[in-house]
């Protein structure tokens, strides 16, 4: 692998992206979908996350161009040239440009948008050319399959030595193993780590881990099976940190860094906004857990040791907060990992312990394994 | 420019100027000279980048456009230059 001089790479780990301008030769949802993926691809060998945006000026700006496209760098009409980025930095710093001569596609009848974005995403992250025929930064064009596409050794080594390893998958830097479907697998049910999130979704309750989600009815723990976030949420991708529904509305909000976006059931309401919207103070910059307390209307969130409440009603954080958890939920130990209410009760995840909290008595009235929430 | 060419009956005058605007393109450092590097005009230049696309590519480094440079000058590619700007 090469890395450009100076060795320019990205400062912050979460990077907005758009599509400014799409092609004709495939729909929007198409070039959406290779996009994620194409990203995704990277973002599962080193810590960074990419929130996409609608509107305004994003760290990677995406386009379709022809010819000549004011950045001294012209397109060449069909075949050719295929596509360029700009090493991380400023202004054009990350921007990735398709000639939009080309016949782009999501199979192989012309070039394949998510092979040729992968690469030139390796570009926008820092990557220059490898001379390795088998790398996915060599310069000529060699179609990947999108789905079950495996980012090869020599590109993990070169991302990681940029920007090292993503804790969570550093084993397994390529796209992630779909637990088969029934949840019993030893590899999901002896983890002894807890869920990114829970949250109520209309009638059913969700779990968020990593890059997958289970779904399950409240009352029914059969036909549990896992799913990837991308799949149904794609701006979402993985790690979400932490997700809450306001029933009476039928919305619901989902975390990840400083960012939240709202859906209406599955339907992502629009891109997404900063959680500052809240009311969180500056230094707070990301949220552990959230739950929406039906009876108050109010939404508990969980940052470090210290809670907040948000009035739901007023659409206001409540005064005389944060406050500390342990005081005021007394038995729960440690980090809250994910937080929901379940008929009356508030169910908290932190590791592997799931806590059944008596909101009246005000004290835990049960522990299970948390993955036994999803059938272990 | 014949001379770049290992067998020059068949090579086509077409395939001299792909190489030229592949080798411009893609192994010519853009935005003027660096400072310090001293620049060869002419033949000399295109043998050198030649051979320094071969290198890159693993190919038999000639200096010469044989059948195997010109194959892989014509392949479809990654618009961003090879030797790093």
């Amino acid at each position: 692998y090469r890395l450009f001089p100076g060795e320019p790479k990205w400062k912050k780990n979460t990077l907005t992206y758009r599509v400014s301008k799409y092609t004709s030769s495939m729909s929007h949802a198409e070039v959406d979908k290779a996009v994620d993926m194409a990203l995704q691809a990277w973002s599962n060998a080193v810590p960074l996350n990419f929130v996409r945006q609608n509107t305004g000026e994003a760290d990677i700006m995406i386009s379709f161009e022809l010819g000549d496209h004011g950045d001294s760098y012209p397109f060449d009409g069909p075949r050719g040239t295929l596509a360029h980025a700009f090493a991380p930095g400023e202004g054009l710093g990350g921007d990735t440009h398709f000639d939009n001569a080309e016949k782009w596609t999501m199979g192989t009848n012309g070039f394949n948008l998510f092979t040729v974005a992968a690469h030139e995403f390796g570009h926008a992250l820092g990557l220059a050319h490898s001379s390795d025929p088998s790398a996915l930064m060599y310069p000529t064009y060699r179609y990947q399959h999108p789905y079950g596409f495996r980012l090869p050794k020599d590109d993990v080594k070169g991302i990681q030595a940029l920007y090292g390893p993503r804790k969570a998958v550093t084993e397994r830097p390529n796209v992630p193993h779909i637990p088969p479907h029934k949840p019993s697998d030893p590899d999901i049910c002896d983890s002894t780590s807890s869920f990114d999130a829970v949250t109520m979704l209309g009638k059913e309750l969700l779990f968020f881990k990593d890059r997958i989600f289970w779904r399950r009815q409240v009352h029914l723990a059969a036909g549990i099976r896992p799913s990837t976030i991308t799949s149904s949420f794609p701006q979402l991708m993985s790690n979400v940190d932490a997700a809450y529904e306001v029933t009476e509305k039928g919305i619901a909000f989902f975390f990840k860094g400083p960012h939240y976006w709202i859906t209406r059931g599955f339907q992502m309401q629009g891109p997404p906004r900063t959680i500052y919207d809240f009311g969180f103070p500056r230094h707070v910059q990301q949220i552990d857990a959230a739950v929406y307390l039906r009876e108050p209307r109010k939404t508990l969130f969980f940052v470090g040791e210290d809670y907040y409440s948000y009035d739901e009603v007023k659409r206001k954080m409540e005064k005389d907060y944060p406050k500390n958890i342990e005081e005021e939920f007394s038995g729960i130990t440690g980090k809250i990992d994910a937080a929901v209410e379940v008929n009356g009760y508030l169910y908290f995840f932190s590791g592997p312990k799931a806590y059944k909290y008596d909101i009246e008595k005000e004290d835990v009235v049960n522990v299970v394994k948390s993955s036994s929430w999803i059938g272990c | 420019a014949s001379t770049l060419f290992v067998s020059p009956a068949r090579s086509t005058r077409r395939d001299y100027y792909i190489a030229q605007a592949y080798l411009d393109r893609y192994y010519t450092k853009k935005g003027g000279h660096q400072i310090g590097e001293i620049v060869v005009k002419g033949r000399n230049t295109m043998e050198r980048k030649i051979k320094e696309m071969q290198a890159f590519f693993g190919l038999q480094v000639t200096g010469k456009l044989d059948y195997s440079t010109m194959k892989v000058m014509k392949r479809p590619r990654c618009g961003v230059p090879d030797i790093a700007n």
